[in-house]
């Protein structure tokens, strides 16, 4: 049975990029059969894992937009068990191409999944700042939300209106739909400020919040600057043992499902 | 005569908000009259200046959706010189509010201004991290656009489609927008990836990148908690300094106009 997990923040930069492909590649290293999904036009995640999204014939655009068969645009990745299926700056204009042709928007990404012929342990969808049609599609196809957190000041408001779209989605199209968990990001255990955060974001989110804690760690930009997730690039680094561990938290919920 | 600046980048968690607020306050300290507008609905331009939105009555949606009076709801901050025009997440629905009612919707905020009764030397307008109607707003309204840009991997990218979105609304609404400077933000000088960055921009953009470069700095978020901006909290630290000197440098450019 394939798990499908949305990563999703509407604050800009808090790790949600990072977290898509490093949990994902983590998750290859546990042999787990996984499908990385760039749901955002600047196709971070796609560059992130070595490819030019403008070089690329077919992209997601093509299977929301047009139809076209889901399997022949997904593309094998430096690691055995993972996949991406590739992001391009049309998916922006996605609102408008859909327009009058289908009936519901939010849901075409969930449809076209349907297409799949590979066997998928986890399906992880990285999603842009924003809570549009995007993001609608992601939580719409999605069985849980993990919801990065970055120990920063201005993190806990949009954790607030990402819940909101959250229960909005839950409410409609798709009631099965939960919260993955919290994870904390970027954390800085040398400032006050982010001993602060983190202390407050678990008491509120308490069992909810990942034990894995991301440290801020150069190796993490550094790995997407060579195409490579951090997992690979330097495996014994802070951050990727970090993801490792996240890794085995979210293959340990299985058991509960 | 009043310069507009829109500051715009459509990466998330660039340091737009962090400069919308330490550029307008380092200006206010120099004993130029700011208004700096939040025109993103998750409203943290106007909780870095100590304001809660969920407590205001009336906020920049009330100017720009219904009209109301622009005077009424513009707010007075802990610095002399430097008024705040605050957001609120309704902001979020301005897109489907206005549909009919208006002939151009990316034109709303240019005529509002219009009614200031108010003379300021600098209106500074920060966005939220997409490139959308609000996006559009501000760079209709604006003189010129200064674009964050995070001395990391993923930064020239989203770099590009901003600039894109800003030749668009040259050859459509407001032909003499033009681009105020490039920003270095969040520089690390210890780490071989932040000089690369840096090295790469100056190169790309040449003198179009200011001579001023953010540092990553503790001071900056931990002031955001205290609803400060940098230059009020600790005046004295590397954050603050560097934007002390982007005001100087915005300043000079008076004289070439
Ligand atoms: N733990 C970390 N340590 C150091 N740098 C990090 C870490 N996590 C992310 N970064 C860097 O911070 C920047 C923002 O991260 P990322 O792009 O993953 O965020 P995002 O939420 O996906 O952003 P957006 O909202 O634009 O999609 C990137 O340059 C990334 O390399
Ligand atoms: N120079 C700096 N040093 C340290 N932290 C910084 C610096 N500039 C910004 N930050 C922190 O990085 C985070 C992102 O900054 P900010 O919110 O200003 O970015 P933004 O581009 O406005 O984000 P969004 O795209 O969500 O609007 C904030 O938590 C802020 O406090
Ligand atoms: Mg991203
Ligand atoms: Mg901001």
């Amino acid at each position: 049975m394939t798990k499908i997990i949305g990563i999703a923040n509407q604050k800009g930069g808090v790790g949600k990029t990072t977290t898509a492909i490093n949990l994902s590649s983590a998750l290859a290293h546990f042999k787990r059969r996984i499908l990385l999904i760039d749901l955002d036009p600047q196709s971070d995640a796609t560059r992130g894992l070595g490819f030019d999204s403008t070089l690329l014939s077919r992209s997601i655009y093509d299977v929301l937009a047009n139809g076209y068969d889901i399997n022949k645009v997904i593309k094998r990745t430096a690691l055995k068990y993972l996949d991406l299926l590739p992001s391009s700056l049309k998916l922006a204009s996605l609102d408008s191409t859909l327009s009058d042709k289908v009936e519901d928007k939010t849901l075409v990404l969930r449809e076209s999944l349907k297409n799949l012929k590979k066997e998928y342990d986890y399906i992880v969808i990285d999603c842009p700042p924003s809570l549009g049609i995007l993001n609608l599609n992601s939580m719409a196809a999605s069985d849980g939300i993990l919801i990065p957190v970055q120990c920063e000041y201005f993190a806990l408001e949009a954790v607030a209106t990402t819940l909101a779209a959250i229960s909005k989605v839950q409410r409609t199209s798709n009631p099965k739909l939960g919260i993955e968990g919290f994870l904390l990001t970027m954390y800085d255990s040398r400032t006050r400020l982010g001993t602060e955060i983190t202390t407050q974001i678990r008491a509120l989110f308490k069992e909810n919040t990942f034990l894995a804690t991301i440290p801020r760690n150069i190796s993490i930009p550094e790995s997407s600057s060579k195409g490579l997730p951090v997992t690979l690039y330097r495996p014994s680094s802070a951050g990727s043992l970090a993801y490792f561990s996240l890794a085995r938290e979210v293959m340990d919920k299985e058991f509960i499902r």
